[in-house]
């Protein structure tokens, strides 16, 4: 099944 | 210090109850641009990014960067006591431990005023890029509601799939199956009813209904949203409040399989 991602995974911590 | 006065409080009334459920504790940035809200939900699938621009207010004054930490419930308990057509000023000291909110009735002499106490709130920011998306569809927002509301009775996922042939919309759940398609199109009598799709590339991506129905609360902002999506990254949604303020909330796709 698909996994649910996090945002994390695509935007940096500025 | 801050002053900032809006119209009609309705704008912000209904931002607070576009987001109050996805997030409960946050600063609205305030500086000589305008107020910013930028927060994600507990889990961090979903993110709010709010920018309502000077030109919203009017006057607009803040001359130093202010930082006001809100509960949103608390901010919804003191909006409720103002009417959509009141006039709203916001006002804060520069390093403030409430914000200040004056409602006027432009047709009676009634001022409300209220004081919220502010928290800290230690908040971190995301690096939003700048991207150029592979499909953008334009649309009712009344319709990209019922969309996500109806699949929502059928499964806890949404496959949106953009091609030439249009948006296709689709969940599986224990009961049966489901689907949409939307096509362009122009209604000339009624813009508002226009569905528009840029498309430079196929897309086919899969995300949780639960979020997306929530953003749909914020379809009294606005009659037309902007959905965005490229393969594997965030989708956004953006809601336009006036002039170039704007709410947008950025979702984390499912991926595997």
């Amino acid at each position: 099944p698909k996994q649910q991602q996090t945002l994390g995974k695509f935007f940096g911590k500025k | 210090m801050l002053e900032a006065r809006l119209e009609q409080a309705s704008i912000l009334k209904k931002v607070v109850d576009a987001i109050k459920d996805l997030v409960q504790d946050c600063n609205f940035d305030c500086n000589d641009s305008g107020i910013a809200l930028q927060a994600m939900d507990n889990s961090h699938v979903a993110l709010v990014s709010m920018m309502l621009k000077t030109e919203t207010f009017s006057p607009f004054r803040c001359d130093r960067n202010i930082a006001l930490g809100v509960n949103l419930t608390s901010l919804t308990k003191v909006l409720r006591a103002a009417q959509n057509e009141d006039i709203l000023t916001l006002k804060a000291e520069d390093a403030p431990d409430v914000l200040n909110l004056v409602f006027e009735s432009s047709e009676n002499d009634r001022i409300s005023e209220y004081d919220l106490k502010l928290m800290d709130i230690d908040q971190e920011h995301l690096g939003i890029p700048d991207t150029e998306y592979a499909a953008t569809i334009s649309m009712p927002s009344a319709e990209f509601k019922r969309i996500t509301t109806d699949l929502m009775a059928m499964s806890e996922s949404v496959n949106i799939e953009a091609s030439k042939d249009g948006v296709k919309f689709s969940c599986q759940g224990d009961i049966g199956n489901g689907s949409i398609t939307l096509r362009q199109h122009t209604n000339v009598d009624k813009p508002a009813e226009n569905i528009e799709i840029e498309l430079s590339e196929p897309v086919s991506l899969t995300f949780s209904l639960k979020y997306l129905v929530n953003f749909c609360k914020a379809s009294a902002l606005s009659s037309t949203v902007k959905i965005c999506l490229s393969n594997e990254v965030p989708l956004l949604v953006e809601y336009n409040i006036s002039a170039s303020s704007y709410l947008r909330f950025y979702l984390a796709p499912k991926i595997g399989d």
